[in-house]
């Protein structure tokens, strides 16, 4: 564990909690993607196959749990809650993500670590998180205003990416060994995805405005 | 077990 995964995960976690602390205080989820949750619940459950077969640490063991129980927590609350459910933005969700799971999947099959289930799902999960923030980014164009507890959300999850590249940087310039390049440009392209958000993530923080997201 | 497939990261 280095400082940059360590960084890397805490702003993970926070963008879950910042999530979990809009839908729960506001009891909406307007301008969140449930498409984009679902895919992330995908994500969780196709890679830690290996929740109760591999025991890395309690730390790791706890972190999965963690994401995998809010993931699952969260689509539940967007389909089902009777007051949350009101507030999602149908009409504007409406990225065709199947598309975006049968690539990913086909991709796993063809380019993977080594053809076992655990590692072919694993790589599938690896590509599907590079593309799971679409829909997300979809759905903020079409809505155009962006609270700010979303907008938090939204750089929090970007960024914890680009702490885990650091972190990749760092185990192949300590690590003798480390190689882990479907991570690795699969992370590149995730944190490249968020780079115009970011871009006017930056620009509304420095004028202190709104977040616009041009149309 | 194989360590370096193992995957210790989240």
């Amino acid at each position: 564990m280095n400082i940059f995964r360590l960084a890397g995960d805490m702003t993970h976690l926070i963008s879950v909690l910042v999530l979990l602390l809009k839908i729960y205080a506001t009891k909406s989820c307007s301008g969140i993607s449930l498409k984009t949750q679902e895919l992330y619940a995908m994500v969780f459950l196709a890679r830690y196959l290996d929740l109760f077969s591999d025991f890395i640490s309690l730390y790791n063991t706890v972190m999965k749990l963690v994401f995998i129980g809010s993931s699952l927590a969260i689509v539940w609350c967007m389909r089902y809650h009777r007051v949350v459910r009101r507030s999602y933005d149908r009409e504007l969700d409406t990225f065709r993500y199947w598309i975006l799971v049968g690539a990913c999947f086909t991709l796993a099959l063809v380019l993977h670590e080594k053809f076992s289930f655990q590692e072919v799902f694993w790589a599938f999960s690896i590509y599907l998180e590079a593309v799971a923030i679409l829909p997300q980014l979809v759905l903020l164009q079409r809505s155009g205003n962006v609270d700010n507890l979303t907008g938090q959300y939204v750089f929090f999850l970007g960024a914890y990416r680009a702490f885990y590249i650091l972190n990749w940087i760092y185990r192949y310039l300590t690590e003798p060994r480390f190689t882990r390049w479907i991570s690795c440009v699969s992370g590149l392209v995730q944190t490249a995805l968020y780079a115009d958000f970011f871009y006017y993530y930056f620009i509304s923080w420095k004028n202190n405005a709104k977040l616009q997201l041009p149309a | 077990r194989n360590e370096d497939l193992s995957h210790d990261e989240l």
